[in-house]
């Protein structure tokens, strides 16, 4: 038989909630359920509840695939050698809200392609908060590469610009820094980032963000896009039980690519975005 | 956002004749919405919605009162009363005991940073206060916590090389130090977890039945989803949770996770964090954290 908008409404409804248990932003969830219901009405499926939850089911697998592929893709070790062959570091500049994984992400990023026998430098913008400095500078020993910082209460541009000087001057592939984390509603914060941007002008931006946040990764992915613009994004904690709707919020909203999905807090604990690992997560 | 789903709910009630069932359905949906907004969880949205459900359908407005200053009030109580009341929590602790506080948390919630600012806070009152590093994890977080403690200029305990010591020791050995120096409170910063990590919730439970701490907070992100049920549950079932400490509410999240981490573990939040800097700190009032929920 077929699918009237009157026997949909019920299971929109629910639908609506189960996206949004899964930390899919209210806003998105609602305009995910809309298309959905678009693509369904009129579909001819047998009668029982079963089988048309399944199809349901199907149906949303479809969205979700072609939400997270709308944005795009970026083959990283492609756009490194790229610039290498410019004899030209790759700088990549980390952003994003407090605590929710910059500095442990770039600690693995570094692992990962030092692995692939890249040269790395780190960069501390982060001359902030206390302990930064010093949380870097242990990765760094660990990890075997040179980290370029300034004093508390330097200008974090300034930190950026000398890291990438010394990486020129060296013949080093990639150059990471770290900044510190701030609000997306603090402004002062905000244009600090951008300056660190306009004096570095990194090849990529990366949003570091955490899977565990709700409603506010919209706020956040569409605010610091806004105001700094990012290219990519890394979504960390995923290990925490997230059920990864962070990264429909974040994709659906500035369509950008996720690079990486942070697994745990060890530098091996970094895994390639793949679209369909997040949504089997989702419809479990 | 959530302002305007509050002046759409005044309006549609302002509009009915009586607080009729299709008038209350429209109202639940726009309460449910602004509350899945806030990051409150789902299921203890519907069980919030069933009974403001419930009360407005039987609900007589008084005279002088017009029914949608009835059905606001019900649903302000409703979440108030989730919260424990309307009063703000009593804050006092007694002196020369060794008033021991653990804080724990998820990765990256603010604990290391809130407990530079719950000694701020204790010290401003006149208290003598203490911390302990007890995170041998983290690299730079022995480093983190000593400059804010130098800020403060409250002592810090913990080992310089950390790394090969185990965290139960550290928190016994700094416990019984302070306490023996007689500071009234003592403060211990752990190390970030999650509930999935079972060796490290495991630490958890052992290192407070080993100190045996006055109060266990946890030290919740304003900004969590839809998680922070299930994790705070967890928490509370590894060491039981007195009090809850939301960091970051100076940003745009609403805070919801934190109505979830009570309803699950019946801990009552006291601290909220209001910025990056120790002084950042505010004692919990339970009336404005409800506004600011609903917009
Ligand atoms: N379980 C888990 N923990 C993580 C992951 N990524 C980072 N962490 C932890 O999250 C905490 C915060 O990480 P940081 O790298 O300091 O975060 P940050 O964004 O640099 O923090 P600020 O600089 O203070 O804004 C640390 O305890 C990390 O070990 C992850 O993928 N899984
Ligand atoms: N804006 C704002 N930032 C905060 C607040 N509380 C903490 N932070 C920031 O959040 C980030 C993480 O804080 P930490 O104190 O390192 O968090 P933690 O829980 O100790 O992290 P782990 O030890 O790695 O688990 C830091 O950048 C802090 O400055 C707050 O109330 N407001
Ligand atoms: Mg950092
Ligand atoms: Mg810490």
């Amino acid at each position: 038989s077929e699918l009237t908008e009157k026997k949909l409404e019920p299971i929109m409804n629910e639908l609506l909630l189960e996206l949004v248990a899964c930390d899919i932003a209210f806003p998105i969830a609602e305009e995910i359920v809309d298309h959905l219901k678009k693509e369904l009405i009129g579909a001819k499926v047998e009668r029982s509840k079963a089988a048309i939850r399944k199809f349901v089911k199907e149906k949303l697998r479809e969205v979700l695939l072609s939400l997270l592929e709308s944005g795009g893709e970026i083959d990283l070790i492609k756009m490194i050698e790229e610039k290498r062959r410019r004899r030209e570091p790759f700088v990549i500049l980390f952003l994003g809200p407090n605590g929710h994984g910059k500095t442990t992400t770039i600690a693995k990023i570094a692992y990962l392609l030092l692995k692939k026998g890249y040269s790395v430098v780190l960069a501390c913008s982060d001359t902030f908060r206390a302990g930064a400095r010093e949380q870097l500078e242990e990765h760094a020993k660990r990890l075997g590469v040179k980290m370029i910082r300034h004093e508390y209460g330097a200008d974090p541009a300034a930190v950026a610009y000398d890291a990438v000087m010394y990486a020129r001057a060296r013949g080093i592939d990639v150059v990471l820094i770290d900044t510190a984390g701030r609000m997306q509603t603090n402004v002062n914060l905000m244009e600090e980032l951008n300056k660190i941007a306009r004096v570095v002008e990194p090849d990529l931006k990366v949003f570091v963000g955490d899977a565990l946040t709700g409603n506010d990764a919209l706020e956040q992915a569409m605010k610091f896009n806004e105001y700094v613009g990012i290219d990519a994004i890394v979504l960390t904690k995923v290990d925490a039980d997230a059920k990864g709707g962070a990264a429909i919020t974040i994709v659906k909203s500035i369509r950008k690519p996720i690079l990486f999905l942070g697994t745990g807090q060890r530098y091996e604990d970094l895994v390639p975005f793949n679209p369909r690992w997040i949504i089997d997560r989702l419809l479990e | 956002r959530l302002g305007k789903a509050l002046a759409d709910v005044v309006k549609k009630l302002s509009r009915a004749a009586i607080i009729d069932r299709r008038v209350v359905e429209e109202v639940v949906r726009d309460i449910q919405r602004a509350l899945l907004m806030a990051d409150v969880n789902v299921r203890l949205v519907l069980e919030l919605s069933n009974r403001i459900r419930e009360r407005a359908l039987k609900v007589e407005v008084p005279p002088g009162f017009t029914k949608k200053d009835v059905v606001i009030r019900i649903i302000y109580e409703e979440l108030v009363r989730l919260l424990g009341g309307e009063k703000p929590p009593r804050i006092d602790i007694p002196r020369r005991r060794g008033y021991t506080i653990m804080l724990v948390g998820i990765q990256g919630s603010g604990k290391t940073t809130s407990a530079a600012k719950l000694a701020w806070f204790f010290k401003n009152r006149g208290y003598k206060v203490a911390l302990i590093c007890a995170d041998t994890y983290r690299p730079g977080a022995h480093d983190q916590l000593k400059q804010l403690a130098e800020l403060i200029e409250a002592p810090m305990y913990g080992p310089k090389d950390s790394n090969s010591r185990s965290p139960v020791d550290i928190a016994l050995e700094g416990v019984s130090l302070f306490k023996k120096q007689g500071y009234d409170v003592i403060i211990i910063d752990t190390a970030g977890r999650h509930k999935d990590e079972h060796s490290l919730m495991k630490e958890m439970t052992d290192i407070a039945s080993k100190i045996r701490p006055d109060e266990v907070m946890l030290v919740i992100d304003a900004t969590i989803g839809q998680q922070a049920y299930s994790q705070a549950k967890a928490f509370n079932e590894a060491v039981k949770l007195g009090s809850i400490f939301i960091s970051k509410l100076d940003g745009s999240a609403k805070g919801g996770g934190a109505l979830s981490a009570v309803a699950a573990t019946g801990a009552v939040i006291k601290f909220i964090g209001t910025g990056e800097k120790v002084d950042e700190i505010e004692l919990f009032d339970p009336s404005s954290f409800v506004s600011r929920l609903l917009g």
